[in-house]
């Protein structure tokens, strides 16, 4: 167990997060990522062959996802101000959990780094999630997005409010934006993750959350665009790294955590090499 | 004023909606982050101006924004042993931030104090490069200096002078898991 003043994460024998305590209560709790292959071809819509590739405009994966195999490399840091666990799945997937002392609200940060990704080996583009599994939540199908980046909107799988729908992609088609928290209930059993900016996002099993962190593609997508999403730096694909917020608790302690981390203080930084404290005060 | 065109500009582009969802082209993405990063220094100048109003000095104060702080590198922290980070808190409510900055040692500890004296628990890991490895990116910092800010005002400020400890305790070391190759 890595934490202070009674909140916890806990690992397992491998160092995977196992379980989060709180004041005394422990939830089960895990984190996956893994990726969805990018669709590549033709599609007909209304008997109309068009590309209708995975791309820029449009998420559509082949298959379903695709987990990285549960034994990163690990390891553990603690101190006195903040404990984390660093994981390394791969050349270009790695993340940090980190807990912080007398972090208010309670929170879990994860960061991620993810890229370049890959995709000359097998021929297809990746979309790379990020997921999170509260283990005794059911949430039924239902979960909560901030897609319009002011309140939270209820949504319910394989369901649209206005209209009878049969939806054909079962992933793409529950996926919802997250302007910066997606979240599930159970009750008052309430799990949100905040982004620290805009993701794609959904719950599309029981007690979890998963969040598309980084896509890179093969292919147009033959909405306008007129290229495929491969973007890249330094001549190979784009590195992104980022950070998720995993906040246990109400939706008052959640929307705080945005306020604390997505609208976050500036820093300004200046030397003091000769100016004693007492100059400087 | 003059300095706040170049801002207004990339804002006002910006509202276009390949901006707002990605759908630009590569080399329109390119664009969007010159403009961004021009308005962004012109900034500086109006910016230093009023956190000097702010804190009530006479001469406008040299302040640094670093703009890679999000890649963990930052030239007057990893270059200098005493340095002063200001955190601005532009909302109106206030705000606990936990203070995370690129230093160019893994062994050195540092003190954080207010301008009251008080001091600031800190802590400084060794950046994980084999994890949070940037390619293209040569001269990331080695370290990682984490401090615990307290409450920041709202529309207002807290600075902090760090300074490196000459004589360092012993520091725990960090507990390490045999690695195993991922698949």
């Amino acid at each position: 167990s890595l934490g202070y003043d009674g909140r916890y994460i806990n690992l397992d024998a491998n160092g995977l997060l196992e379980s989060i305590t709180i004041d005394g209560k422990t939830e089960s709790v895990q984190m996956d990522c893994g990726f969805y292959k990018g669709a590549v071809g033709n599609n007909e819509v209304f008997g109309v062959h068009s590309n209708r590739s995975s791309g820029a405009y449009i998420f559509r994966p082949n298959g379903t996802l695709n987990l990285f195999a549960q034994n990163p490399s690990v390891t553990i840091v603690q101190g006195d101000v903040v404990s984390e666990v660093r994981y390394k799945y791969s050349d270009w997937i790695s993340s940090i959990l980190r807990i912080y002392r007398g972090a208010e609200p309670f929170h879990v940060e994860h960061e991620w780094l993810v890229g370049p990704i890959p995709i000359d080996d097998q021929g297809f583009g990746k979309e790379v999630v990020m997921r999170y599994h509260v283990k005794d939540l059911h949430n039924n199908g239902e979960f909560l997005t901030d897609s319009n980046g002011r309140e939270m909107l209820k949504r319910r799988m394989n369901y649209r409010p206005t209209w009878d729908v049969d939806l054909d992609e079962k992933i793409s088609g529950n996926y919802y934006p997250v302007t910066t928290r997606i979240a599930i209930e159970d009750g008052d059993n309430i799990w949100s993750v905040v982004t620290d900016r805009a993701q794609g996002g959904s719950s599309l099993r029981d007690g979890t959350m998963e969040l598309m962190v980084h896509r890179r593609l093969t292919h147009d997508d033959a909405f306008g665009v007129g290229e495929a999403l491969n973007e890249t730096a330094f001549g190979k694909g784009l590195v992104v790294r980022g950070i998720h917020y995993i906040v246990p608790g109400s939706h008052a302690d959640a929307r705080k955590v945005v306020q604390n981390k997505v609208l976050h203080p500036w820093y300004f930084l200046s030397s003091s090499e000769n100016i004693p404290f007492e100059d400087w005060r | 004023r003059a300095d706040l065109i170049a801002m207004r500009e990339a804002m006002g582009i910006m509202q276009h909606h390949d901006a707002v969802t990605g759908t630009e082209q590569q080399h329109v993405a390119d664009d969007y982050a010159r403009v961004l990063n021009i308005g962004f220094h012109d900034c500086d100048d109006i910016t230093s101006k009023a956190l000097s109003k702010l804190m009530g000095s006479a001469e406008p104060v040299q302040l640094t924004n670093c703009m890679l702080l999000n890649v963990s590198s930052c030239p007057v922290t990893e270059t200098n042993d005493d340095f002063v980070v200001t955190i601005y808190n532009p909302l109106s409510r206030e705000v606990r931030p936990l203070v995370r900055l690129p230093v160019a040692s893994t062994t050195a500890q540092y003190t954080a104090k207010c301008p009251e004296g008080k001091e600031h628990p800190t802590q400084v890991n060794v950046l994980p490069v084999e994890v949070l490895k940037i390619p293209g990116r040569p001269g990331q910092a080695l370290g990682e200096l984490t401090f615990l800010t307290g409450c920041v005002p709202p529309l207002g400020y807290k600075s902090f002078y760090i300074s490196k400890v000459s004589k360092p305790k012993p520091a725990k070391k960090p507990r390490t898991f045999a690695p195993k190759e991922p698949t």
